[in-house]
């Protein structure tokens, strides 16, 4: 950094000045006074002469803070004397950030107040993803989650200054633990968390913001946790850290499902997109979620009209472009030309063909990974795009979804070929994309249970029939919550005679199985 | 077969919000009120 | 039918990193103020102890019930706190008044001798904090700017 000659030595003196300031009973409300005093040090000093020295000052800073706390770490015999010790300059540090930020610039100039926030921001992210990159595992999180957390939670008090600048300081946090997101800084992701789920910061974030402008920052960060603990959720046994995390990361939906579930409901295809496809039960919490204000009818109603159901026609927020997945171009062009004409014939042929290579040249072939050939992505996006562009040609016709009007259409012959054309493992995605839209009432959940009961009834082998069951089943047999649609999908399923389920030999394959659907068809008659 | 979500200390049946008191990721259990720092008139900070 | 997926260099050392931070888990109180009368450390209380807090233990018809001298603890030992702000709530509800100048809580004893615009005057009762107790005093000029 090739500090000036003396800063170093100056800034710790300083530091050192203000740990003792902020500590004295008489620094007055909120250290003022004292920090009135200490502003004439820091300019006679010049610290705050250039940007530049500023820059330098607050990294210094930071670096005089973590070294007390490792020194702490390593000195102190109890969590609690540790902390003690540790927070006594890491507090006041806090504080002279805060208070700097509330007197920079006049009173409503709120830019130099943002600025100045996003700088000491981004110098406590570097000095953590630098502390991280040179001490391995021996790094620890203490020194930095207490400035970010404690940092937020001093700008997020009640005063006017503050409030004026409060969707740029959630901003500037959300954006620097974007920055410091597990899959780059995993040495910091318990306390990332810890910050992520802090209860002022979803406060803020989900209910204060007006206008929901908050929940997609929010959104930004969970898919940056559900990225980082895709690899480790993916294999069925989890190691205790991964585990511990996995847990957190329940608990956190588990709060998100209670107080904001329409959060969940419009953010929840690009949640499933990325969180790996055995993690049933994260995921159904995530389908679980319905409107507040919406009363769903008991899936096990005899005899229920899900069609007759006010909301069942109306679509769902989905707060993901999943319409710009589809790539290259070209693909999502022959796709909209087939969609609308059914042709030309070689768009089917090609998937039913070369489904494999036109997979790959659809590139849902990514990689020769066993258990990595489909852009999962692209294979969601593709279902759900097919599928709303087939609603709206329902609806435009004055139509609901039903077995009758989804059949013979451009949007179940892309939807039966690739049921058909498939490999296990590609239909196993691409079955499961079709039942991660069963969720509450609504025109997604119609179409796509209607899809999924078609593909059943029209197979031309039981192996499509099985694996659809399958699907299904997995995600009946987790722990609670069921999505509602789910539930509704596969009563149907063996209870109309159509499909003529019982009639399969894959039902009476191993006694627990068959005893399984007997107590689901038991609790549905 | 997932886990009983039922038992990681939230109150799911509660009618208020639950993340007011939310303990955290790793708590067992909410936060109690001695627990949560609060904005109290700066009189009442005795010391 | 998706088969394990072995992890990447990457994602190895991820883990790592990861299971290095598991031995160093964040506590509560890293996210709380330092409380330096009672801090937030866990206590192994015999497991028959109840473990965990009465049900609505943050609601204000919980500390209505509780006792004035806990309430005056909750007040003077939990400062900064949400409990501190309930305990203030519930002493107002009983008629105390918090004296800013003193720091300390009154409560007429009998309808006081004299009232004017700035100030009433007679016998009251206060909690003395550090004598810790409660007490009468007579002739007591109960200024109103004083009152939080």
């Amino acid at each position: 950094y090739d500090d000036p000659h003396g800063l170093p030595e100056k800034t710790e003196y300083l530091l050192q000045e203000w740990v003792a300031m902020y500590h004295l009973p008489n620094a007055g409300r909120d250290s003022s006074k004292a920090f009135g005093h200490f502003v004439t040090q820091m300019s006679l000093h010049g610290v705050l002469k250039t940007d530049d020295l500023i820059t330098r000052f607050f990294r210094l800073c930071t670096q005089f803070c973590v070294d007390i706390s490792y020194r702490a770490l390593a000195s102190e015999p109890t969590a609690d004397l540790i902390r003690s010790k540790a927070f006594h300059t890491l507090d006041a540090y806090v504080r002279l950030i805060a208070l700097l930020i509330k007197h920079s610039g006049d009173a409503n100039n709120g830019v130099t107040k943002v600025n100045l926030l996003n700088k000491v921001l981004g110098i406590v992210a570097g000095v953590l993803l630098q502390d991280q990159e040179v001490r391995g595992a021996e790094f620890q999180q203490l020194a930095y989650h207490r400035i970010l957390i404690m940092l937020f939670l001093e700008l997020n008090a009640p005063e006017q200054v503050l409030d004026s600048i409060n969707f740029q300081v959630l901003t500037a946090f959300c954006h620097t633990l974007h920055i410091l997101r597990p899959a780059k800084a995993p040495g910091f992701a318990y306390a990332w968390l810890e910050i992520v789920s802090h209860r002022v910061f979803i406060g803020r974030l989900l209910s204060i913001t007006p206008q929901q402008k908050g929940w997609g920052m929010y959104a930004q960060l969970l898919i940056d946790l559900f990225k980082f603990l895709a690899p480790f959720l993916r294999n069925a046994e989890l190691s205790k850290p991964v585990s511990m995390l996995y847990k957190g990361t329940l608990r956190v939906l588990l709060v998100l499902l209670h107080d904001f579930p329409e959060f969940l409901c419009d953010y929840h295809y690009g949640f499933c997109d990325v969180i790996p496809p055995n993690c049933i039960q994260m995921r159904n919490l995530i389908l679980s979620a319905f409107p507040r204000n919406m009363r769903l009818p008991d899936p096990f109603t005899p005899n229920l009209k899900v069609d007759m159901l006010p909301e069942i026609s109306h679509a769902p927020r989905v707060l993901t472009h999943f319409a710009a997945m589809i790539q290259p171009p070209t693909l999502k062009k022959d796709l909209d030309s087939y969609l609308k004409t059914r042709g030309p014939v070689t768009f089917l042929s090609e998937l039913r063909s070369v489904v494999q290579v036109h997979v790959s040249s659809m590139n849902l072939h990514v990689s020769p990974e066993p258990g990595m050939h489909y852009n999962l992505p692209l294979l969601n996006a593709l279902v759900l795009y097919v599928g709303t562009q087939a609603i709206q040609s329902i609806q435009t016709k004055g139509l609901s979804p039903s077995m009758a009007t989804i059949g013979h259409s451009s949007y179940m012959d892309i939807f039966q070929s690739l049921a058909v054309n498939l490999d296990t493992e590609g239909r196993y995605l691409f079955i499961n994309a079709i039942a991660n839209q069963l969720r509450y009432p609504n025109s997604h959940t119609h179409y796509f249970s209607c899809v999924l009961l078609c593909l059943f009834a029209e197979a031309n082998s039981e192996a499509i029939q099985e694996q659809i069951t399958r699907v299904l089943l997995e995600r009946l047999i987790v722990n609670r919550p069921h999505p509602w649609g789910l539930l509704i999908t596969f009563i149907e399923l063996i209870k109309n005679p159509v499909f003529k389920f019982w009639n399969h030999e894959f039902v009476h394959c191993a006694p627990e199985i068959e005893k399984l659907f007997e107590s689901v068809a038991r609790s549905c008659m | 077969l997932g886990s009983d979500l039922t038992t990681l200390g939230l109150n799911l049946n509660s009618p208020e919000p639950l993340y007011n008191n939310f303990g955290g990721p790793w708590a067992e259990n909410p936060c109690r009120p001695q627990d949560i720092d609060f904005h109290v008139p700066p009189e009442y900070l005795t010391n | 039918p998706l088969g394990p997926v072995a992890l990447s260099k990457e994602q190895q050392i991820q883990h790592q990193s990861l299971e290095a931070a598991f031995y160093h888990m964040p506590h509560p109180s890293d996210s709380e103020r330092l409380r330096h009368y009672l801090p937030r450390s866990p206590y192994m209380t015999p497991p028959y102890y109840p473990q965990s807090v009465p049900l609505a233990s943050d609601s204000l018809d919980f500390f209505h019930r509780l006792s004035t001298e806990t309430l005056f603890f909750i007040f003077y030992y939990l400062e900064g706190t949400k409990a501190q702000y309930l305990a203030a709530k519930a002493l107002k509800k009983q008629s105390w008044r918090f004296h800013t100048k003193y720091m300390m809580w009154f409560q007429r004893h009998e309808e006081p001798k004299t009232i004017t615009e700035e100030y009433e005057q007679g016998t009251y009762i206060y909690f003395d904090y550090e004598k810790w107790g409660q007490r009468k005093k007579e002739g007591f000029t109960f200024e109103y700017r004083f009152l939080e």
